[in-house]
């Protein structure tokens, strides 16, 4: 497994 | 001008305190609605969020939003120097380079001004989407703190399942595995100490220990806190402080390669 970013769940505003 | 006042330092000492390791800068976003903050830690993988709301200060004015650079590390060492039980101001000019804080002690016979060099931060700011979880788990924050520091003794990771029959955290390492089930429980009197347990949906994510650490820093704010899972959705940790507003953490889950 290896760990997700953050920026791939929520869009940039 | 901007001016909010608090009547206890304390409540501000332990939002700095459970921030500041985390992110080490960020900006104070002030409007007249309030105070919020939004920040990643350096490696992107978690976010704090911090909602102050106007109407939790004692006093607060805001005439045109600003947004406020702060050191962490530094406004968490000015506030080692207000007592709990002092009364807090915030003060800023319109465009300022510095936040003044104003310490006042309760009979009003000392009072001491700080101001702190703000800074330039260039922050991203992400859309954090409104939706419904397939789990949200309300319990005792010191239990949730317990939970992960015995489990950190054991592995790195977690995973966290949300079943009917309550919510596991289990973990693997060198020297074996554990599991501790919290049930949903609404027998204690006190409503601090019951556990909470709303399933949609079984829902099952894995994530790094060490910031679930990180983010019981904030026990002490309150007596409970609430954790909200979807699959393969970061997983929401909030702490409510009081009538003012809350702090949320954001962890992003381990992913199958």
């Amino acid at each position: 497994m290896h760990q997700g970013q953050l920026t791939a769940f929520f869009p940039r505003t | 001008m901007f001016e909010a006042r608090l009547p206890q330092a304390a409540v501000l000492k332990k939002l700095v305190e459970a921030l500041k390791e985390l992110v080490t800068e960020g900006n104070f976003d002030v409007s007249p609605s309030g105070i919020s903050l939004q920040a990643m830690d350096s490696s992107h993988v978690c976010l704090v969020t911090l909602q102050l709301n106007d109407d939790g200060f004692e006093h607060f004015r805001c005439d045109r939003n600003m947004s406020m650079g702060i050191h962490f590390g530094n406004l968490s060492k000015i506030l080692k120097c207000a007592g709990n039980e002092d009364t807090i101001t915030l003060k800023a000019e319109d465009n300022a380079d510095q936040l003044t804080l104003m310490f006042e002690s309760a009979n009003q016979d000392r009072i001491s001004d700080f101001d702190l060099k703000l800074m330039s931060i260039e922050s991203e700011h992400l859309g954090i989407p409104d939706q419904d979880y397939s789990a949200e788990v309300k319990m005792p924050s010191a239990e949730y703190q317990r939970i992960v520091r015995d489990l950190t003794s054991m592995g790195d990771t977690v995973l966290v399942s949300a079943t009917k029959e309550g919510i596991k955290f289990s973990t693997s390492g060198d020297i074996g595995t554990a599991n501790i089930t919290l049930r949903h429980n609404t027998t204690p009197e006190k409503e601090d100490e019951q556990t909470h347990i709303d399933l949609k949906e079984p829902v099952a994510l894995t994530f790094a220990l060490r910031y679930l650490n990180n983010f019981a820093k904030a026990t002490p704010l309150t007596p409970q806190v609430k954790l909200s899972l979807t699959k393969d959705l970061p997983v929401v940790v909030e702490y409510k402080v009081g009538e003012l507003g809350q702090v949320r953490f954001f962890l992003a889950p381990k992913i199958d390669d």
